[in-house]
């Protein structure tokens, strides 16, 4: 029963500036770090590509797992600095990758090296060429252990 | 009456709680793990 | 104002120099030597001389930073919205890195009052220069430079380093504090900045789930409590143009967030945020009154013959952490209140409370409505206290033939339809999950209807309890007990009532509500 009340001269004045700030919305990117790649870009997609179907628990380690080691290594350099290159990080180490500090890449054991000692150890390998983007083998490479993460 | 609160792009059956993919108040859907700013060790800051 | 002759352009000179510094390489490798090198230079150029000085240096740079902002956007038509982002954010990101950076090392480890007096600081001069920018542009107030600087900066203090940590709940407080100062009614063209702000998934984490002891609570429950009184006038209207739409349903995903995530925050606040929230806001209220405490398993409200009497949690009383008492005002009102309940006397007390909540004869404003609210709050506590004394239980009978329910049935009978609604509410918003008041107050509501001397006051009852039961979900456990209560307790012939059958369509509602109660 109470019926609208008369919207006071100080209220009209703040729906004329919320009006106003409506056509200055914040972009969700505004809260984000800015992303060196991918940047959020809203574009018209077809209406039937999906749009907001999020996969559910694609935040855990076990999802991507699941995804191919190329995938990975795309989430891996191109969304850096986000949950999603912590858990593709997390996900190649549990497929016996080791991240090198210094190369800035992936290696994995291709057979047990020849050599292990408390500094390295050496023998063959396959890493992952982000330049080139590719995997590519390596032998005789030393991996020395005060450059694996 | 009122909105039905299902359709606000939420997942409220999540067992876990849901502010830390929190989208916003004005985003169709929670965040993605590429949405999260997240403290990486520091060798993983390639660029 | 009197800036010293060249401050402008050393504050100019340096942050260009700082901008180039925090995008080169040398610096993300090594952030610390980069800044101490540019902190010297500072001193070089006497910035940090004084605290007049360093004040004048933040408030120059800001404003620097957002006429760059402002450029930027205005030359929208010849870039994309993501490139004049990028573009603001190239400097806006490296002043706030500054920022956070002269608040880490400023004062000595020991001394955090300094970090936190810089960081104070800081935010004042970008709250000011927020607060006249917004005055001066009006409707072309751009709120991306300011929101920018906030969330950038809360996230780099909140970053876990233990220089930090240990400052935490003060830098917190910090933030705010400065969202309060920038609340909607203040800055309504920053209002949907400052809502993502406070909800923030990283604010929201540190404010009610990380900082121990629910220290953060109070705080967030301020900014909540700005929020509804800004959007109150105009859900009060129910007149929701796109605009408000919007941030409305902004606000709706938040307090979904809090009831997922923090239902015993929602539980603790209840009332405060009722005090603000307008009545015909059902669906927002029913959302906080929907919250219980996550460790409380509610018994399914249709349970067949469900004695609600028998449930132990009803012994106990909810958290309220406003102090009602206080409310309760004049202080005169206050006594001849608390006079009549302890004795019960003198009657011309009752017939003078109308004249007490009561303040214009303006339709749909006669009464003050947090007056109303307190005033059954309180009397209802002291009801429960009062029985209880008299090692009895709230039920039926001994709520009855008191000097509580006197004032109850006394408000039920002389005020008028506009009162009345609200007098009704106020006892409706306490029924939420199973507790004292909970049950107390449901007792009240079937107590008033069964006692009522008129059909009036029995439709209204009905009113009030529907209205909140026909939006969509959340229903308060405590709302559906009441109403199932009504309709299935042969006492209350229900079903009887002409209001019940007033309409086909009405009649059809009650069914319908009836058969989901059933």
């Amino acid at each position: 029963p109470l019926g609208p009340a008369p919207l006071q001269r100080e209220h009209q004045f703040q729906l004329q500036m919320l009006e106003a700030a409506y056509y200055h919305l914040p972009h969700p990117s505004d809260s984000e770090k800015l992303r060196a790649y991918l940047p959020r870009n809203p574009y018209p997609l077809p209406h039937y590509y999906p749009q907001q179907t999020l996969i559910p628990h694609s935040d855990t380690v076990e999802f991507f797992q699941r995804l191919a080691t190329e995938s990975l290594f795309f989430v891996f350099y191109y969304m850096e600095g986000t949950k999603a290159q912590y858990l593709a990080a997390k996900a190649l180490k549990k497929q016996s990758w080791r991240f090198h500090t210094k190369y800035m890449m992936w290696f994995q054991r291709h057979e047990e090296p020849k050599v292990i000692n408390e500094e390295f150890e050496q023998g063959t390998y396959i890493y992952f060429d982000y330049e080139k983007w590719g995997q590519r083998k390596k032998e005789g490479f030393t991996f020395e252990y005060k450059y694996l993460e | 009456l009122g909105q039905d609160l299902k359709t606000l792009g939420m997942n409220l059956n999540s067992v876990e709680s849901v502010y830390p993919n929190f989208g916003g108040p004005f985003a169709e859907m929670p965040c993605r793990p590429q949405d999260i700013d997240y403290h990486v060790p520091s060798e993983y800051l390639i660029n | 104002f009197d800036d010293p002759q060249g401050l402008l352009e050393k504050t100019e000179y340096l942050l260009r120099e700082w901008v180039n510094i925090f995008h080169s390489p040398s610096a993300s490798r090594d952030p610390t030597k980069a800044f101490s090198v540019f902190v010297h230079q500072m001193n070089v150029h006497g910035i940090l001389k004084t605290d007049d000085l360093i004040t004048r240096f933040f408030r120059l740079s800001t404003q620097m930073c957002v006429d760059l902002c402002y450029r930027a956007l205005a030359d929208q038509n010849s870039s994309t919205p993501v490139l004049v982002r990028t573009k603001c954010f190239h400097t806006l990101d490296a002043f706030v890195r500054l920022i956070a950076l002269l608040v880490k090392h400023s004062g000595d480890a020991s001394n955090n009052a300094t970090k936190v007096n810089l960081l104070n600081k800081v935010l004042g001069i970008v709250a000011g220069v927020l607060l006249q920018d917004h005055e001066v542009h009006l409707t072309e107030f751009q709120q991306l430079p300011y929101h920018r600087i906030f969330i950038i900066l809360f996230l780099e203090l909140n970053t876990p380093e233990p220089v930090l940590e240990v400052i935490n709940f003060q830098v917190l407080t910090a933030f705010c504090h400065t969202l309060h100062i920038l609340r909607p009614s203040h800055a309504p063209a920053f209002a949907y900045a400052w809502l993502e702000l406070v909800s923030h998934r990283v604010f929201i984490g540190r404010m009610l789930a990380i900082t121990p002891q629910q220290k953060g609570w109070g705080m967030y429950a301020q900014l909540l409590i700005d929020l509804f009184k800004f959007l109150a006038p105009f859900l009060r209207n129910a007149e929701l143009s796109k605009p408000v739409a919007l941030f409305y349903k902004g606000t709706l995903r938040v307090l979904l967030v809090l009831l997922h995530d923090f239902p015993e925050f929602l539980c603790d606040y209840h009332y405060s945020f009722c005090d603000v929230i307008p009545p015909n806001c059902i669906q927002m209220r029913n959302l906080i009154l929907s919250a219980f405490p996550r460790n409380m398993r509610l018994p399914d409200p249709f349970t067949p013959n469900l004695k609600v009497d028998m449930l132990q949690e009803i012994n106990h009383a909810p958290r309220v952490l406003s102090n009602i008492a206080s409310l309760i005002q004049p202080a005169s009102f206050k006594k001849d209140l608390d006079n009549y309940l302890k004795a019960r006397a003198p009657v011309t007390f009752l017939s003078e409370l109308r004249g007490h909540l009561q303040v214009s004869h303006e339709p749909g404003l006669r009464y003050n409505i947090k007056l109303m609210n307190a005033l059954v709050l309180y009397v209802g506590t002291q009801a429960i206290a009062h029985i209880r004394s008299k090692t009895l239980q709230p039920n039926m009978t001994t709520i009855a033939h008191s000097a509580h329910m006197d004032i109850f049935q006394n408000l039920a009978v002389d005020l008028d339809t506009e009162g009345r609604y609200l007098f009704l509410n106020a006892i409706a918003n306490q029924l939420r999950y199973p507790n004292s008041h909970t049950h107390y107050f449901s007792c009240t509501l079937l107590y008033l209807f069964a006692e009522a001397n008129s059909e009036a006051i029995q439709e209204q009852i009905t009113r009030v309890l529907l209205e909140r039961l026909i939006v969509n979900r959340p229903h308060p456990w405590g709302l559906l007990i009441t109403f199932i209560e009504l309709i299935k307790n042969p006492i209350y012939k229900f079903w009887n009532h002409e209001f019940v059958h007033c309409a086909p369509e009405i009649e059809k509602l009650f069914e319908s509500v009836a058969r989901s109660c059933m």
